[in-house]
């Protein structure tokens, strides 16, 4: 019999050990079990891996702790921009946005791509304008925030530096790894 | 940056990847997440892969295509062909992250070179963890 498998990653850096209270990590390992379940069941209920990515996806953009959709980090004018991409193995199909704005869920725009467009890539603008035509939901600036993300942003936005999903990075460490 | 890999009941494979990026980014600048070969690949002859960290060399390294090509030009597992790019290739180009992947056969992979790494894998075998790995 197939095995069925979903595996999950929601992001990547250091933990800072001082702000990773027994609560929060709590609260992230309850977001991470959702996703896992939400996905899963696809797959038990005989549905295919695409939808069971996509699914697994949905749930932890929908989730503030992690850095995809709601909760989105904040670029240097204070905004969220977000990318996504779906790949199916059967057929090589596959769909993508970026810099894509007040998208719910990227990943289900990133899907409309992949299932009804003649394109594997859109950006910008031009993204959001088919994710209306879609009808793909939409959500104002407020529906993203979160104060995390926030007080994260607010400690570096007057420099150079930057944060992967949980650590900060000095510019010029960057360009010594040529970065870009 | 979140994403998924999976093997349905019938043997095929996919990959997703979402993410807000970087925080206090410019210049629309994107990660390897939203693009294909890059951060996210799915192939049912070789593996589906979805990658997190540090965008830029994931980019410059085709990452997950990469893990596809090791298995499917080299013959390597799943493992074998992650731990090649994630611990050695990545490592090498000072990329900071790492990938899930999993095969046709329900094989998964989850490795990474960063201290942090926020993960989860159900299976129909029983397995079920979701862990931070430290």
């Amino acid at each position: 019999m197939q095995k069925l498998t979903l595996v999950i990653h929601g992001g990547a850096g250091t933990i800072n050990k001082e702000e990773m209270s027994d609560e929060l990590e709590q609260a992230y390992l309850k977001g991470l079990q959702e996703a896992l379940n939400g996905g899963f069941a696809v797959l038990q209920e005989g549905g295919s891996a695409v939808n069971a990515v996509k699914a697994a996806t949905v749930i932890l953009e929908d989730n503030l702790l992690f850095n995809a959709g709601r909760g989105s980090v904040f670029t240097k004018k204070g905004l969220q921009e977000m990318d996504a991409a779906i790949m199916d193995g059967k057929n090589l199909e596959a769909g993508a946005v970026a810099g894509v704005r007040n998208v719910r869920n990227p990943i289900e725009l990133a899907t409309e791509v992949l299932i009804n467009s003649n394109h594997v890539f859109l950006s910008g603008k031009g993204a959001n304008d088919f994710a209306i035509k879609q009808g793909v939901k939409l959500e104002p600036d407020e529906y993203f925030f979160s104060q995390f993300r926030y007080d994260q942003w607010k400690a570096v936005r007057d420099s150079d530096n930057y944060t992967l999903d949980h650590t900060l990075h000095d510019l010029n460490e960057l360009k010594e790894k040529k970065f870009g | 940056t979140v994403g998924a890999v999976a093997c349905d009941q019938n043997g095929n494979i996919a990959a997703a990847t979402s993410t807000g990026g970087m925080t206090n980014k410019k210049y629309g600048r994107i990660g390897d997440s939203p693009l294909i070969g890059s951060g996210t690949y799915a192939n049912n002859n070789t593996c589906a892969i979805s990658c997190t960290g540090h965008g830029e060399v994931f980019i410059r390294a085709v990452a997950a295509y990469d893990v596809s090509a090791l298995m499917e030009y080299k013959g390597l597992t799943v493992e074998e062909a992650c731990n090649e790019v994630v611990l050695n290739k990545l490592v090498k180009m000072e990329g900071e992250g790492g990938l899930i992947s999993v095969d046709k056969q329900g094989n998964f992979v989850m490795v990474f070179n960063s201290a942090g790494m926020y993960r989860g894998v159900k299976s129909s075998d029983g397995t079920n963890e979701v862990a931070i790995y430290k």
